[in-house]
């Protein structure tokens, strides 16, 4: 936990995270588990080899046997080996919207999670812990129901042409309009799909003889974007603001490799919350790294905006900074807004010039009016505009319902990782069969929870991925409370030595 | 379980889990007849 | 192959193997060292040096496709602490092994042989060539 000194510090409010690290035996365990599943793995493989198994993976024909192939076997030799065994803890079909509470359509599988089969059966009222759903506006009732039913009507739901052509209605406008004035910045511009905003932006900004200073634990777009981009990307430790000043200053020193020719520009990229982590990033020290070397900033808010900060503006509002300091200010409406799509929020000289040169505007259908609705009307909420205090209660609810929950999680005895403020929690589970068990066991329990495993974290870092909703009464969470005690007992979880001993 | 949980049987099917325990009853068995020779 | 705990697990799997040889009531001592040397490095050179790629789907458009694991390690820079650690265990093993077998000829030729099969594709010299 880092405490900034309040005195003169760069930071307004404490910031405490804390990453507890792996006890030494768990970590060893870990590595027996992975080490048997691949032995079993390899003699899976052979089985099915010899034809004494059979094979339910796609394969080549044997006709196909002597062309390039198609599939990369070893690539899939972890999905097909120790994934699917697990796989029925993830993609589960819901019949309802992804609100606080959901309802599951049941299935089983009767040849080890190969193949399913519904039972036809709904299984109602499932506790919703799994979705990033802060505010929770992704319902089908409150505020914004008739304006987005109207507009429905009124547009119907596919624009069919991209901004810079047919696809550019007075929605699209009033909603840029209104997200430039949320934002604080001079303009904004939205776009149909979050991914999309940063893998076809950043192309944008960067070229080559530029520099991208990217986070190590960077969302998939912001990698996707960089390499599209043909900048040159190095990463610095995840938020570590030593590693990300050395890159800073070798870049300034050594320039570019070489010829040492000094870099056209300089893009730092980072993330407001990085949802696997549920860690917050140090934006007050990043912006002072950045003005220092007079280099860019990117920051991609996907999951921050609308969920940090007293007002909902996100990050920025969060530390107290001001929105001028941020140069590329990016953003999703899918997390808070219960919509989709994304933004790009800066200076007006900067949105004008993505309207013309940006791959979404240029070729990408535009945001759904029903959707543009959606988050106008959510937007308007947030903001009070609507006339209610719906939004401030529900930002409100949220910070309290974050602070309550990983407090009593840590009073528990679990592993929780990131800042105390961040509304996603990663409840660490390390083992690979615990994965599977805890998101099985908590499903008996009518609680629906994400279950994260290598390798999209660290191989002894498997953990559950608790996203808190403002949505979420007291009583809601004191039920999953009980509920993550009992199966943490079970699967005996409780690894934390910061547990206060009975 | 926690057996089960910590070796990761509890992801096999109970063929693997078979095969698996009993090369580790072999073994521990092997172990503790060498142990006493030696002793 | 710098994460927490895995040269502790690997140090860990090399002594139950150890263990589980030496339970074979006819093996003599030597010939469990040296069985421990030999399916040490056969399954070093197995997993570090032959198998190519990676087991699960990676974002980098199947650049690592081609590589091996040693490679790929700490994205191929040279005399990093995993890649020395690697380098030394299977000798501290190789020294261990020749001393139980009492230096003789025949268990020397085969563990030298063993150990030379997973030190040579260690050398940076050796990185990439086929």
């Amino acid at each position: 936990i880092h405490h900034i000194t309040q005195n003169g510090g760069l930071y307004k409010r404490p910031f405490n995270e804390a990453f507890e690290e792996t006890p030494m035996l768990v970590a060893v365990l870990t590595y027996v588990g992975y080490g048997i599943l691949t032995l079993f793995g390899y003699l899976r493989d052979f089985l099915r080899y010899w034809k004494i198994e059979k094979c339910h993976n796609a394969t080549e024909r044997e006709e196909q046997r002597d062309f390039v192939p198609l599939y990369q076997d070893f690539e899939n030799f972890y999905t097909r080996n120790l994934y699917m065994r697990i796989r029925d803890s993830w993609n589960r079909p819901i019949c309802s919207v992804p609100g606080g509470k959901v309802d599951l359509l049941e299935r089983v599988s009767h040849d080890y999670n190969w193949t399913f089969t519904y039972t036809g059966k709904v299984i109602k009222d499932i506790i919703n812990m799994g979705s990033y759903n802060y505010l929770g506006f992704a319902e089908n009732a409150g505020p914004s129901k008739i304006p987005v039913t109207k507009v429905l009507s009124q547009y119907g739901c596919g624009m069919c042409s991209t901004r810079q052509e047919m696809g550019n209605v007075d929605k699209h406008e009033e909603l840029e309009t209104l997200l430039a004035r949320y934002l604080g910045v001079e303009s904004a511009l939205a776009y149909g799909m979050g991914f999309a905003t940063n893998s076809m932006n950043i192309p944008a900004l960067v070229g080559k003889g530029c520099l991208i200073l990217s986070d190590e634990l960077n969302h998939a777009s912001l990698v996707l974007g960089a390499r599209l981009s043909g900048a040159t990307i190095r990463i610095f430790k995840h938020n570590n603001m030593q590693s990300l000043e050395k890159l800073l200053k070798d870049a300034i020193v050594y320039g570019q490799p070489r010829t040492h020719r000094p870099w056209k520009k300089i893009l730092i990229i980072v993330e407001g919350i990085y949802s696997m982590e549920g860690s917050i990033v140090r934006l007050p020290e990043v912006i002072a790294l950045k003005k220092k070397y007079k280099s860019y900033l990117y920051l991609d808010e996907a999951h921050s905006i609308g969920a940090l900060g007293p007002n909902g503006r996100g990050v920025v509002e969060y530390f107290g900074l001001d929105p001028e300091d941020v140069d590329i200010m990016m953003g999703t409406f899918t997390k808070s807004f219960g919509a989709a799509g994304g933004y790009i929020g800066g200076k007006k000289e900067l949105i004008d010039y993505l309207r013309v040169h940006s791959h979404s505007a240029v070729y990408a259908t535009s945001l759904s009016p029903p959707v543009v609705q959606q988050i106008i009307t959510t937007m308007k909420c947030i903001m009070g505009e609507d006339g209610t205090t719906l939004g401030k209660q529900r930002i409100q609810q949220l910070a309290e319902n974050t602070r309550y929950f990983r407090r009593r999680l840590k009073e528990l005895g679990f592993i929780i990782y990131g800042n105390e403020d961040s509304p996603v929690v990663p409840l660490m589970l390390y083992m690979p069969a615990k994965i599977g068990a805890f998101g099985r066991e908590m499903l008996k329990r009518h609680i629906g929870v994400v279950v994260v495993g290598f390798p999209a974290t660290p191989i002894i870092e498997s953990r559950a991925r608790i996203c808190l909703s403002a949505i979420h009464t007291k009583e809601i969470l004191d039920i999953a409370l009980k509920k993550i005690d009992e199966v943490g007992d079970l699967l005996m979880l409780k690894y934390s030595r910061h547990r206060q001993v009975p | 379980y926690q057996y089960l949980l910590v070796t990761a049987l509890y992801m096999l099917e109970p063929w693997e889990r078979t095969v698996f325990n009993s090369m580790l009853v072999s073994i521990v068995g092997m172990a503790l007849y060498t142990g006493y020779v030696f002793m | 192959m710098n994460s927490r705990g895995i040269w502790l697990a690997y140090s860990i799997s090399v002594a139950v193997l150890h263990i589980i040889l030496l339970s074979i009531p006819f093996f003599s001592v030597p010939v469990v060292w040296t069985l421990t040397n030999v399916i040490h490095n056969l399954a070093m050179y197995w997993l570090l040096h032959t198998v190519k790629g990676t087991p699960f789907e990676t974002p980098d458009q199947g650049k690592d496709r081609l590589l091996t694991h040693w490679e790929q390690i700490d994205y191929g820079t040279q005399w990093t602490s995993s890649r020395k650690f690697l380098s030394i265990s299977p000798i501290v093993l190789y020294i261990l092994t020749s001393f139980y077998t009492k230096y003789d000829p025949v268990h020397f030729v085969i563990n030298t042989t063993s150990l030379l099969s997973v030190l040579l594709p260690k050398l940076p010299l050796f990185h990439g060539v086929r």
